[in-house]
């Protein structure tokens, strides 16, 4: 594992706590979309069907064990937690998303590694994870007002994607048979999302202002 | 071992 790899899985890990403290702390998932939330479930739970029958390392386990398990916490405290259920801005989170399941699931049907149920699944989890945050942002959009920890934790999920394109880099020039067109052609679709949301992050940043996205 | 190491992230 290179350092690139580490810091990406560490700002992905980083983002999930910060989604985590938000709705502990302030009881609220005001701006949090439960739709990107549960497509991040999908990802996760599609992705890691191999998690019993490969094992690649303990670390590899332990991390897929708790992105799979922050991420159900996550949708069932949305969904069902009685004071955090209140604050879901159900009225803003329209975003048609099975709409992304079943082209996704398309495609992974189409283009696969192999044509195996794993395989399949795989892909349809990478394609899907590189739309799953446009509920999110659409949802940022609408509200215009962005708090600090929903700004965060959307500003360490993009970290994470560009940690992985210097990942990807990284292994395509130290690792002689390095290439995962799938990975990496999707991984790029879901940073360039972002470029959008880091810009407006970067201004308020730089202004020492409170983030807001233009209407 | 090569075909594991084709998904060796997360």
């Amino acid at each position: 594992m290179n350092i690139f790899r580490l810091a990406g899985d560490m700002t992905h890990l980083i983002s999930v706590l910060v989604l985590l403290l938000k709705i502990y702390a302030t009881k609220s998932c005001s701006g949090i979309s439960l739709k990107t939330q549960e497509l991040y479930a999908m990802v996760f739970l599609a992705r890691y069907l191999d998690l019993f029958s490969d094992f690649i390392s303990l670390y590899n386990t332990v991390m897929k064990l708790v992105f799979i398990g922050s991420s159900l916490a996550i949708v069932w405290c949305m969904r069902y937690h009685r004071v955090v259920r209140r604050s879901y801005d159900r009225e803003l989170d329209t975003f048609r998303y099975w709409i992304l399941v079943g082209a996704c699931f398309t495609l992974a049907l189409v283009l696969h590694e192999k044509f195996s149920f794993q395989e399949v699944f795989w892909a349809f989890s990478i394609y899907l994870e590189a739309v799953a945050i446009l509920p999110q942002l659409v949802l940022l959009q609408r509200s215009g007002n962005v708090d600090n920890l929903t700004g965060q934790y959307v500003f360490f999920l993009g970290a994470y994607r560009a940690f992985y394109i210097l990942n990807w880099i990284y292994r395509y020039l130290t690792e002689p048979r390095f290439t995962r067109w799938i990975s990496c052609v999707s991984g790029l679709v879901q940073t360039a999302l972002y470029a959008d949301f880091f810009y407006y992050y970067f201004i308020s940043w730089k202004n020492n202002a409170k983030l807001q996205l233009p209407a | 071992p090569l075909e594991q190491a084709m998904h060796d992230e997360l």
